[in-house]
């Protein structure tokens, strides 16, 4: 199973046009491994993307240097994920 | 039974396909089971069909999960399967509805997908079709349309999650409902429920003209956020795909537009960024509740507004 330790979604904020296009040069660079869980659209909107541990320093850097604002979303998407089998397994186990 | 299946939890595949088959089983004056195609694995796609007689009526499409990780519509589409079951002879609007016409759910579009985010990787979006010549799997279910298939808003690299496929309908699970919406001829409404962002759309989503059904399609938005937003305090945005998020070519409802099926709508159920597509559980439910007065705003509309 993939696992997603360390993972962050971060939510970056592209004021306007110029900005929004930089995010996308962000999105063609596949190494990142990126995973736009709401993708660059209309200015203004927000944008949500999945950063893989080994990325994060290298995109927040990107971010700052051109002025893109952004939060943290989701600290560590693998511990939603642990949450999220815990419930399930849980209920399984009170069905059987 | 369905009446101590527990909605509050997200389910595999296997317990969903159980719970379809004992909906049918209790209540098979009303609901049956439809095979409509396999997907690329060879697993089954089922549709489950609410009616109560007459032949070809007019009918509503309800379809959720095309994006397999969007796990909160699976569950929401699995409660509105037992709510149409305990609102029939019940509630007068939808006794109304199902007195006239049918209601197609489709509860797993992406079954393959689906299986994938329980098995490797829960962040599965795409479909598990392999592409001659790449390394990467799987094709975003929602830009194979043949609507503006291929332009602007889709991808045509293999290894992003908004890849378009070779061609349109190259999906089996794409292609499975367009040949049962084009061989059943009489559907009057498609809703493709997808999550998140709190949205209810409309065509287009590639291009920007506005639909010549513009207008109406607003009001009927406007009246289905008043009424989910009438439960819980949910707020939706509503709109074109193309104004109201961005471009994106070959989307369903682009296509069931284009076949004349006017009230085409998309929603992106919650939530707005906090959790995303890792909704807990404890919020299925509430989402499904809310989710179900927009829906019957719209399916009462339909009947009300024959064309």
């Amino acid at each position: 199973k993939e696992d997603f330790v360390g993972h962050q979604v971060l939510r970056i904020s592209a004021a306007d046009e110029a900005q929004v296009q930089k995010v996308k040069e962000l999105e063609d660079l596949e190494h990142l491994q990126l995973d736009f869980w709401r993708g660059p659209g209309q200015p203004g909107s927000p944008i949500d993307v999945r950063v893989p541990f080994p990325s994060i320093q290298a995109v927040k850097a990107f971010l700052e240097a051109h002025g893109l604002g952004y939060t943290i979303m989701i600290e560590d998407v693998q511990s939603l994920l642990d949450e999220e089998q815990e419930q399930m397994f849980a209920f399984q186990a009170r069905s059987r | 039974s369905t009446d101590t299946f527990n909605y509050a939890t997200y389910h595999t595949l296997e317990e969903i396909y159980s719970f379809m088959d004992m909906l049918v089983a209790e209540h098979p004056q009303l609901v049956s089971k439809l095979q409509i195609g396999n997907t690329y694995e060879g697993r089954p796609i089922y549709v489950l069909k609410f009616s109560t007689g007459g032949n070809n009526r007019p009918a509503i499409w309800i379809d959720t999960g095309i994006h397999s990780r969007e796990w909160v519509t699976q569950a929401s589409g699995v409660w509105f399967a037992k709510k149409i079951t305990q609102d029939y002879g019940q509630d007068f609007t939808l006794t109304a509805i199902l007195d006239s016409m049918d209601i197609f759910l489709e509860i797993v579009t992406n079954p393959d997908g689906f299986a994938f985010t329980h098995s490797k990787n829960r962040m599965w979006r795409k479909t598990r079709s392999l592409t001659p010549g790449s390394s990467c799997v799987g094709v975003d279910p929602n830009r194979n349309w043949d609507a503006g298939f291929g332009m602007a808003g889709a991808s045509s690299n293999p290894c992003t999650d908004t890849y378009r496929g070779k061609f349109a309908n190259s999906e089996v699970e794409v292609k499975s409902i367009v040949d049962f919406v084009k061989s059943h001829g009489n559907i009057k409404a498609f809703i493709s429920i997808h999550s998140y962002s709190q949205l209810l759309l409309y065509p287009y989503g590639y291009k920007a003209e506005p639909a010549p059904d513009r207008d109406e399609l607003d009001q009927l938005a406007k009246s289905a956020v008043t009424a989910l937003a009438s439960l819980y305090g949910t707020k939706f945005k509503y709109g074109s795909i193309i104004k109201t998020i961005y471009q994106a070519s070959g989307s369903t409802i682009d296509w069931t537009y284009s076949q004349g099926i006017k009230y085409s709508y998309t929603f992106e159920l919650r939530d707005t960024g906090r959790y995303g597509f890792l909704l807990p559980a404890s919020q299925i439910v509430p989402t499904a509740q809310e989710t179900w007065l927009a829906l019957r705003t719209i399916m009462e509309y339909t009947l009300n507004h024959p064309y």
